[in-house]
């Protein structure tokens, strides 16, 4: 199952967050991460919690697509 | 569904497999590849055709990093990516996975690449977990169709299969009884920028028909657009076809009881079709009590299903199974719909799922998954002329008139230029 910090790489990885720069570390609140979790169990068809249960995390190690669920992240869309 | 934003402008594709999986054989994989595109084919006017050479789709088998900055992961996790039309439309598949046909052991390849296939065609993920678009494997599926939701969603992109008996420029909206179903199949005008809408593309209102057809009015006329047009014969008058309806109208909606609303001034209408559908006009402030007289603009929102009233910097959503129908805390600012203009001259919901708000000669696309106005390119307003109306030309100060600008600054084309794709960007578009 993955932790947090590989959630938060799924997160990124799939647009549910804006993807840290390069080489610097990336200070995120709580709120963020939740909201991000939240929206992919939205999406996913999942109870939204809001937190890192069993049910997601084994939806995040499911076989997928590469590509993003949220196309165009990190720009107004995914505002609210 | 989720709609990307860009589309192939010519049904007629093309496709090659440049690099092959390992264990399995060629004539196999063709045939699955073949299968695959069959899919979105069946329900579209889509064909695709493999070639060597140039081509629209490009598949390649490829392990970890493969030249697009966005490298496999070894069996398991990302099994495939694609690419949408505007960023060349290729398909990409992880060749370390244990790739299979007609088996439920290891990734089914038929399932994999008609879903690839559907981002090659304008496709985003879907969240209705039964669609073939949502983005986690499905395994092997011997009896497999596509879900309601795919159908709707490629055809939103590239119309309906339609029957090959010859071009169809038939008009039936104003003879009742004469709908035959199939009005939304896309036709060409043989004129298209020969109306007066390209002269000055501010309108009054725009509306979708309970049959399904779009209508534009301004002033005494009205238009019935087609897919990306007006469809041939128009403008009429508004007062031939809507008798007792008069010109000018401030805003107009269809609800979901199948009758069109029409309002100017203090005054509404109500229309089954193009009857109206009782004693009318009636007071807005009987009929739509708490809404304004003198509207700008008005819809339903597929959003809640409400409808939604605006007029100035402010607006007022109604609903009528509630009271009262209008809230105390309304009205709201328009600001509250994020991008979207105040003094708007019209808005609607049309049959692609996005909500479009028009003002002076120029339209804004409202995504509502995202409550925002889309942030795409070429960038929101656009020219109403050119996207909605077919001008060749639009009027000199309408922005967003070129269907390229701008594809060459972010992320995803510049992964696309590494990758060096052979693609041909006039075959492609954004659509409205």
């Amino acid at each position: 199952a993955p932790s947090d910090s590989n959630a938060l790489l799924y997160l990124s990885q799939f647009g549910y967050l804006a993807p840290s720069k390069g080489n610097s570390s990336h200070l995120m609140d709580e709120k963020t991460y939740r909201k991000a979790i939240e929206d992919f169990q939205a999406f996913a068809g999942l109870e939204v919690t809001g937190e890192l249960d069993s049910d997601t995390q084994k939806t995040m190690v499911l076989p997928r697509c590469g590509v993003k669920d949220k196309v165009g992240t990190g720009d107004n869309r995914a505002k609210r | 569904y989720a709609l990307q934003g860009s589309r192939w402008k010519v049904k007629d594709l093309t496709y090659k497999i440049s690099k092959y999986p390992s264990k399995l054989k060629r004539a196999e994989v063709d045939k699955e590849i073949q299968r695959a595109f069959d899919v979105w084919t069946g329900y579209t006017d889509l064909t695709f055709t493999p070639k060597s050479g140039q081509v629209h789709i490009e598949i390649r088998f490829e392990y970890g990093e493969h030249g697009d900055g966005d490298p496999f992961d070894g069996p398991g996790g990302t099994l495939a990516h694609a690419y949408f039309p505007v960023f060349g439309g290729d398909a990409h598949f992880d060749a370390s996975e244990a790739w299979s046909i007609n088996s439920y052991k290891g990734t089914n390849l038929f399932q994999v690449a008609a879903h690839e296939f559907g981002h090659s065609l304008g496709l985003s993920h879907s969240d209705v977990r039964q669609a073939l678009m949502a983005p986690f494997y499905r395994g092997y599926d011997p009896v497999f169709d596509l879900d309601t939701d795919d159908i709707e969603g490629i055809q939103a992109l590239y119309g309906k299969k339609t029957m090959k008996t010859g071009p169809r420029f038939g008009d039936d909206d104003d003879q009742d009884g004469g709908f035959d179903g199939s009005h939304d199949v896309p036709s060409k005008t043989p004129s298209s920028a020969d109306h007066s809408l390209c002269d000055d593309p501010k309108f009054d209102t725009i509306f979708n028909s309970a049959e399904g057809y779009t209508y534009v009015f301004k002033g005494e006329k009205y238009w019935k657009l087609t897919e990306n047009s007006v469809a041939p014969g128009y403008p009429k008058l508004i007062s031939d076809n809507w008798i007792g309806l008069p010109g000018n109208i401030d805003a107009s909606f269809t609800y979901k009881n199948g009758k069109t609303y029409f309002f100017k001034g203090s005054k509404y209408w109500r229309y089954k079709g193009k009857r109206v559908d009782g004693l009318y006009p009636k007071e807005i402030s009987e009929g739509f009590t708490g809404i304004p007289d003198d509207l700008d603009a008005s819809m339903v929102w597929s959003g809640n299903g409400k409808i939604y009233f605006f007029k100035g910097s402010k607006f007022w959503r109604f609903d009528p199974s509630q009271r009262p129908p209008v809230k105390s805390t309304y009205p709201k600012p328009i600001s509250n719909w994020d991008g979207v203009p105040n003094n708007l001259n019209a808005v609607f919901q049309w049959t692609n799922g996005y909500t479009y708000f028009f003002k002076d000669n120029a339209y804004y696309r409202f995504n509502d998954r995202a409550f925002a106005v889309d942030a795409t390119t070429p960038a929101f307003p656009r020219s109403s002329a050119y996207w909605w109306f077919g001008c060749k030309e639009a009027p000199s100060g309408t922005i967003g008139t070129s269907k390229s600008s701008g594809l060459l600054i972010d992320e995803e084309s510049s992964r696309d230029n590494q990758f060096g794709s052979a693609h041909n960007d006039s075959d492609t578009e954004h659509y409205r």
